[in-house]
């Protein structure tokens, strides 16, 4: 949460950059946006008139990169290359950290093999300082580099700007989430009424046998 | 006595004049201060064990000026000189620093730079002054080594407001957020070191390069699961044998949380908190 | 709200937040 308090701000700056920028030179604010090393969501921008109204200009090229920042990946960049404008080392390298927490949305431990392919990285040492300077003391992400494993394994990630076909699925996560908890309680309910009804029953017959015994001695 | 005592004090002063430093503190240290003939006054032994200590560390003779200054230290509990006192206290500061005891060290140039006073005596304590207390305060804190008790220090300093105004504030940022450290930041925080700070220690490595390779190894046992020796070496730019070296005395002196498989040449960092406590230390997801 | 949402997906991953048989065994 404390990336969002960070870049909340960024957001609010580069929103109002947007709005206040003729067409000739919100390119210029794209990139700056997509070049900043704190920002890593750009939902926001993307919503703002001006920008969506750049589609179908000679500009709209520069739409796409933003749709790129906010949910694409590195690959998806290199499979576009011909159609996109090229990128400075500053965006190249937050395309690279985006990619990042894309792969973690899906999986909790990425192997290294994979992370050097996609984000064309040609070995562990130049990997393991991409992560560790650019994702982890960055903050967008918290997690353990395994080199028996060759993973890393991850532990938060920042969230990336959702797209609409994701949210069904949070919704889905979070009610069986919610479902699973409300199981739990009930269940541990009924062992907490198990559990006082097993003492009564013991009790009851703790006296009972105790009750036996003082008849069976005045008896005798 | 009266009048090989003022001669003495002559002496040292031409001595002191020529920053013959070790000469006059030599000449001073002859007078005789637990003469029994003479009663001298303890503020004037006070003062004068206070001046030879200083003269001493002036040439960072930490052994001669330890000696004046644990004399000092049986009257300066019954000193009213304010002046005297302080003098005493940055003596005991430096010499702790010379020493290599850097924690202390640090402790004590803090508890300095938080005099409130701007004039002590006819002194005037100068805001600069408090500020190189404080920078000694946190160069003392990094050099020292690695651990529990080292953090509980940097994490004062960290949160101390005037840090943050001082050039060295960026390493000790880097430093309480166990960051690793690369070779361009050691070299500028090497700039200000002072010679027995950047000292050879009998392993070959210096003061220096022993505390950044002990605060880059715990940086890593917070980034790794496991390591092999040889990554670990490059990470630290020692030989791997080296890394596996410093690493289990670490681990021995419980300064670090780990275990070492030479067979596989792997160091394990170890978090072995029980499972289920893992699991109650992510409440807090729920909170969010 | 998009930022909102940003905090749900980045919450949503950490689940679960242990994965491992010993802490199966424990739970149960």
């Amino acid at each position: 949460m404390d990336i969002e308090q960070k870049q909340a701000d960024l957001i609010d700056y580069f929103v109002k950059q947007a709005h206040n920028h003729k067409e000739e030179s919100l390119p210029n604010v794209i990139v700056e946006a997509t070049s900043n090393s704190s920002l890593f969501a750009f939902s926001e921008i993307l919503a703002v008139p001006n920008i969506t109204q750049l589609r179908g200009t000679k500009y709209s090229v520069f739409v796409d990169v933003l749709q790129l920042f906010a949910h694409g990946t590195w690959s998806d960049y290199k499979k576009n290359v011909e159609r996109l404008p090229p990128m400075v080392p500053d965006q190249i390298r937050k395309l690279k950290q985006l990619s990042v927490l894309t792969f973690a949305e899906t999986n909790k431990v990425l192997p290294y093999d994979k992370l050097m392919q996609e984000l064309d990285v040609s070995n562990v040492r130049e990997l393991e300082d991409f992560l560790i300077n650019e994702c982890m003391y960055s903050g967008i992400v918290r997690g353990k580099l395994d080199q028996l494993r060759r993973c890393f394994e991850v532990q938060f990630a920042a969230g990336r700007d959702l797209r609409p076909e994701q949210l069904e699925n949070m919704i889905r996560t979070l009610e069986s989430w919610s479902t699973s908890s409300d199981n739990l309680l009930v269940s541990i309910q009924d062992k907490i009424k198990w559990a006082d009804t097993k003492s009564e029953m013991n009790k009851k017959h703790q006296k009972d046998v105790e009750d036996r015994m003082e008849a069976a001695k005045k008896s005798s | 006595d009266e009048q090989v005592l003022i001669i003495r004090e002559k002496l040292a002063e031409l001595y002191e004049s020529e920053e013959e430093w070790s000469r006059a503190a030599q000449m001073l240290s002859g007078i005789d201060l637990d003469s029994g003939i003479r009663m001298l006054d303890e503020a004037y032994k006070l003062s004068k064990c206070v001046q030879i200590a200083r003269l001493y560390l002036e040439d960072d003779d930490a052994v001669n000026a330890e000696a004046f200054i644990n004399k000092a230290s049986f009257l300066v509990s019954n000193s009213q000189h304010e002046v005297l006192n302080l003098q005493y206290k940055v003596c005991y500061a430096r010499i702790l620093d010379l020493k290599r005891k850097f924690l202390e060290a640090a402790l004590r140039y803090y508890a300095i730079s938080q005099i409130e006073k701007r004039q002590i005596g006819d002194e005037l304590i100068d805001e600069e002054a408090l500020e190189q207390a404080l920078t000694a305060a946190v160069t003392c804190t990094i050099l020292a080594a690695a651990g529990p008790q080292r953090s509980r220090v940097l994490a004062t300093l960290y949160k101390d407001e005037r840090c943050s105004k001082l050039k060295i504030y960026p390493i000790l940022q880097k430093v309480y957020l166990e960051r690793i450290l690369r070779k361009p930041e050691i070299d500028a925080f090497a700039e200000e070191l002072r010679a027995h700070q950047k000292a050879l220690l009998p392993d070959n490595f210096t003061v220096l390069d022993r505390a950044m390779i002990e605060h880059n190894l715990l940086s890593a046992s917070k980034l790794y699961t496991n390591i092999s020796f040889e990554e670990l070496g490059a990470l630290l730019g020692i030989a791997p044998l080296k890394a596996e070296k410093i690493a289990s005395r670490m681990i021995y002196e419980d300064r670090m949380r780990g275990s070492i498989d030479q067979v596989e040449a792997f160091i394990h960092f170890e978090d072995d908190t029980e499972e289920l406590q893992q699991w109650d230390q992510q409440a807090s997801l729920l909170n969010l | 709200e998009n930022s909102l949402l940003r905090q749900v997906s980045s919450l949503l991953r950490r689940l679960p937040v242990i994965e491992s048989e010993k802490f199966q065994d424990d739970f149960l």
